[in-house]
């Protein structure tokens, strides 16, 4: 509802970053 | 036993820098595989008085379900896969202040079972001694459940629910100002070194505290 709390306002941006991160450093499926 | 209270800001607020800190500390210097460590804060709510434990912070490492689950896509069904990606798009876009960015990786790649169990943790609070973390603040003794018929037999709904979405291992230690978690799809049996380590590393103190 865009009320999100400070702390899971911060917690979830850096989650999001780092799935980014994990995401980009995956190996890529070799078919 | 999980509910959803409107609390009153708690009392105190930790500085979230230095909790990622003792997180990485904590996790990425372990010799176990631990999936996540959250940071539940206790409060009073004070409207009702109840002591309550919530989101505080919280670390995701992941595991190596997800880059299989990923790669080999034997993930959730399609149909909960959309529901979870749907949420993960409204949430992108609440911290990213409703930007119009076009969608990327980051929202339409699958979300794996772990990665769904710690985001629907922030949404979770735990009322007076409810729960596995409640229990241990409320006992001021830790909880250890390692193994997934252990976590699937708990009377609380939060470990029935880690035990669906591949979790083993699951542990609640009181510290000042609430009780750190940590969870696991490895088998990881009590150990006092850990537990050690996680008292040494959130032993806050007012200095530390924003």
């Amino acid at each position: 509802d865009g009320d999100l709390p400070h702390a899971r306002r911060i917690s979830l941006r850096r989650f999001l970053e780092k799935r980014k991160e994990r995401l980009t450093a995956a190996v890529p499926y070799a078919s | 036993p999980t509910t959803a209270v409107a609390a009153t800001p708690p009392p105190m607020y930790f500085n979230q820098e230095t909790l990622q800190q003792r997180f990485q500390a904590l996790i990425e210097g372990a010799k176990e595989k631990w999936t996540y460590a959250i940071f539940w804060q206790s409060s009073v709510d004070e409207a009702s008085g109840a002591s309550l434990l919530g989101w505080g912070d919280g670390y995701y490492k992941g595991c190596e379900e997800d880059r299989q689950k990923r790669t080999l896509g034997n993930a959730a069904s399609a149909a909960e896969q959309e529901h979870r990606k749907r949420v993960l798009r409204e949430l992108n876009s609440l911290v990213a202040g409703g930007g119009s960015s076009s969608p990327d990786e980051v929202v339409e790649e699958e979300v794996t079972d772990t990665e769904w169990f710690f985001l629907v943790s922030m949404t979770q609070s735990f009322v007076n001694g409810a729960g596995i973390p409640g229990q241990a603040l409320f006992s001021g003794s830790p909880i250890w459940i390692a193994g997934g018929d252990r976590l699937q037999v708990s009377a609380c709904e939060r470990a029935r629910q880690a035990e669906v979405f591949g979790l083993r291992t699951m542990v609640c230690v009181p510290v000042g100002g609430g009780v750190v978690e940590l969870g696991s799809t490895d088998l990881i049996f009590q150990s006092n070194e850990i537990m050690n380590k996680i008292r040494f590393l959130f032993s806050f103190n007012a200095t530390e505290m924003e």
